[in-house]
């Protein structure tokens, strides 16, 4: 309690969404999110990709079955460059 | 598959790992022993071989880390990120770290060591991830058995790409994943969930939801860890909010994700004579509260109220079914019809009007 509402459960989403592209899809952030909501940002463009490797519905956008994916326990990708 | 950017391999096949520490979760010959077992699973498939050291740097260094641990890549605590593996190279190259913040296991509970290192090492020897789900080397964790391991024909084509062969006489190869609409393909068993159809076969099933257009390819074990691969008949009961799966001479009744206590059980305390010893399929009749059990040509007819399998059976298949004269590989009813399916066939059988309405390719639930 409180209930969490709608809006707690996107912007969860979304920050799980932002941690998990950045480290698996080189998503660059720069820590602003204002590219995350246009359908043609890197934000959406990222999502794009990781629907295709998972053989998921291509939308560019963050469903609920797009989030269940990135929830689950994977393989991490060392940092080799630096 | 995929191999990891710049081709990086081992230039020798001799290679040498050395365990640094251990995690508390397991005993420590347990980790040797799942570490060991992980990597043979890519030397009997290749030229590789792998000896342990003690003392001095060996190729794979390995150990159980948590947090930022120095690397540049910090772990995130429970679940999440597992473990890491870096390409193979001098230095840190080939080396692995798992995230001592997940609980690690030799069974299924918690992460099975055996089976996130196997993936790691395909990292250490210059995998990248693959976009097969049904591979060591697809990124997700999935809950394998561990103890009926193969290592998927995906992966061996991966480091054979690598490393060659095995000198081994004997070829090795490993299970495939199903394409959805591979015409080839025939189901071990198919059961309706709670609205949904889930169709069966080998380690896998599709599930198809109504209001989704797309089947979702899972793991059988990641859903029930317990039950076996292979499954060959299942059916829902509605009254009872439960689905129960048969294999061999044994069934287990389960409610959601949970398997019942007191199972698996045998088929023959439902009554079944000896001679029977697999069900081929089965189906509940939610019109008469009756089970049919498919074996060969003829059908059983079980009574779920009085627990008993009916007087007058079996009887044959083809004369309560007219049209239905091959083996039936499974069966489920929807919408007042019985869907039989037999190899690449599907038949729509009336339960009203007592014959065959439609014949169809075993695949067309699935959008193909």
């Amino acid at each position: 309690f409180p209930a969490v509402t709608e809006a707690n459960i996107m912007e969860r989403n979304m920050q799980l969404a932002e941690t998990y592209l950045k480290r698996y899809y080189d998503l660059e952030t720069d820590g602003k999110h204002f590219m995350r909501r246009t359908s043609s940002s890197p934000f959406s463009e990222k999502i794009r990709q990781m629907q295709e490797f998972f053989g998921l519905k291509v939308t560019g956008k963050l469903d609920s079955e797009t989030v269940r994916v990135m929830q689950q326990p994977r393989c991490g990708v060392p940092d080799v460059a630096s | 598959y995929s191999i990891t950017p710049g081709r990086p391999v081992w230039d020798n096949t001799d290679l040498t790992y050395r365990i640094l520490n251990y995690t508390p979760d397991m005993a420590q010959a347990d980790v040797d022993r799942a570490i060991e077992k992980a990597f043979k699973v890519w030397s009997d498939v290749t030229p590789l071989k792998f000896t342990r050291i003690y003392d001095g740097p060996s190729d794979i260094e390995i150990a159980f880390e948590t947090g930022d641990h120095g690397d540049n890549s910090p772990f995130d605590g429970p679940d999440g990120l597992l473990a890491h593996a870096f390409q193979p190279g001098k230095g840190i190259g080939g080396d692995t770290h798992f995230d001592d913040d997940e609980k690690w296991s030799k069974g299924t509970n918690g992460y099975n060591l055996f089976l996130v290192a196997a993936h790691e090492f395909g990292h250490s020897l210059g995998l990248s991830h693959s976009d097969d789900p049904g591979a060591l080397m697809f990124p997700n964790y999935s809950n394998d058995d561990p103890n009926t391991f193969h290592l998927p024909q995906d992966d061996i084509n991966a480091i054979q790409d690598l490393y060659g062969p095995t000198t081994n006489a004997v070829k090795p190869t490993g299970p495939t994943t199903p394409t959805i609409c591979d015409s080839k393909i025939i189901f071990d068993a198919i059961i309706t969930l709670r609205g949904e159809i889930m169709f069966f076969t080998d380690r896998f099933f599709w599930r198809k939801h109504p209001q989704t257009p797309q089947a979702e390819l899972n793991f059988i074990k990641s859903f029930w860890s317990s039950l076996p691969t292979g499954i060959e008949a299942a059916y829902e009961n509605p009254e009872t909010d439960q689905i129960l799966f048969f294999k061999g001479s044994k069934y287990w009744a389960l409610s959601g994700y949970e398997v019942l206590y007191g199972y698996p059980k045998s088929i023959y305390q439902l009554g079944f004579p000896k001679t029977v010893k697999k069900i081929d399929a089965a189906v509940y009749i939610e019109e008469t509260q009756k089970t049919y059990f498919f074996v060969g040509d003829k059908y059983w007819s079980y009574d779920e109220e009085r627990k008993v399998l009916d007087k007058d059976f079996p009887r044959e298949i083809a004369e309560d079914f007219p049209g239905i004269t091959q083996k039936v590989h499974a069966v489920f009813q929807k919408n007042g019809f019985l869907y039989f399916f037999s190899g690449q066939r599907q038949y729509e059988f009336s339960i009203t009007s007592k014959k065959v309405m439609r014949l169809m390719k075993n695949n067309s639930w699935l959008g193909c």
